[in-house]
């Protein structure tokens, strides 16, 4: 339990959410 | 055995018993996940944030979510009536929520709203503001400190001078502003215990 907020898998949301536009950016 | 998920960010306060843990995952991540999206979106959009480190974008957006939540949902908690409506649309009053095992964050975070709301900024000044809270988020993670400390230096320069522009003689919004910065750390990380009792496998 040391950090709470990955509790909510919050780290995956945010990274798939930052990295949304890297993909368009490569298509 | 869990009957109540008290968050706003839920669809509802109920838990079906029924329902495995994944089950209540998924209900509460239809709502949740959209949330943070937004966080993020929003993030994307701060001059400056995208010139920080990736490892740096996720590691203030993972510290700062949640008050940045705290901030854009705050008008969930209506003061008059006494009550919060739940993303799903459902409205519970206070009582109800205590009865449901709600306690002193319920009570902070209506605090808190109630003095936001009461400043009366504009879209663009809360915007602003919410930048300021983004950029300010817990440090721990940080790699480059100095890149995310300029950066908040321009937002709260930026903010000021909005708030002086737009409230020439009320020069005590900008300080009130920052002391809710501390405010929202300390919801944080009450919010942060009530998380280590909810596991999510």
């Amino acid at each position: 339990f040391s950090d709470p907020a990955s509790n909510l898998g919050l780290e995956d949301i945010i990274r798939k959410a930052l990295m949304g536009n890297l993909e368009e950016r490569q298509e | 055995n869990r009957m109540y998920l008290v968050c706003p960010m839920n669809t509802s306060a109920h838990v079906d018993p029924q329902k495995s843990g994944h089950e209540v995952w998924e209900e509460f991540s239809q709502s949740f996940t959209p949330a943070v999206r937004e966080v993020v979106e929003f993030a994307k959009k701060i001059p400056g944030f995208r010139d920080l480190s990736q490892p740096d974008q996720v590691s203030l957006l993972k510290a700062g979510t949640f008050e940045v939540l705290v901030v854009r949902f705050a008008s969930l908690f209506d003061v008059k009536d006494r009550t919060v409506t739940f993303l799903g649309g459902k409205k519970y009053s206070v009582d109800a929520l205590r009865a449901m095992g709600a306690g002193d964050l319920l009570n902070s975070m209506f605090d808190f709203s109630e003095k936001l709301i009461n400043l009366g900024l504009s879209e663009e000044e809360m915007s602003l503001f919410t930048a300021v809270v983004l950029v300010s988020a817990d440090r721990s993670g940080i790699e480059n400190v100095n890149s995310v400390e300029a950066l908040q230096e321009t937002l709260i320069r930026a903010l000021r001078s909005l708030i002086t522009k737009n409230h020439p003689n009320e020069s005590a919004i900008f300080t009130k502003l920052l002391l809710k910065l501390p405010d929202l750390r300390s919801l944080n990380n009450m919010h942060s215990e009530q998380l280590l009792a909810f596991k999510v496998h």
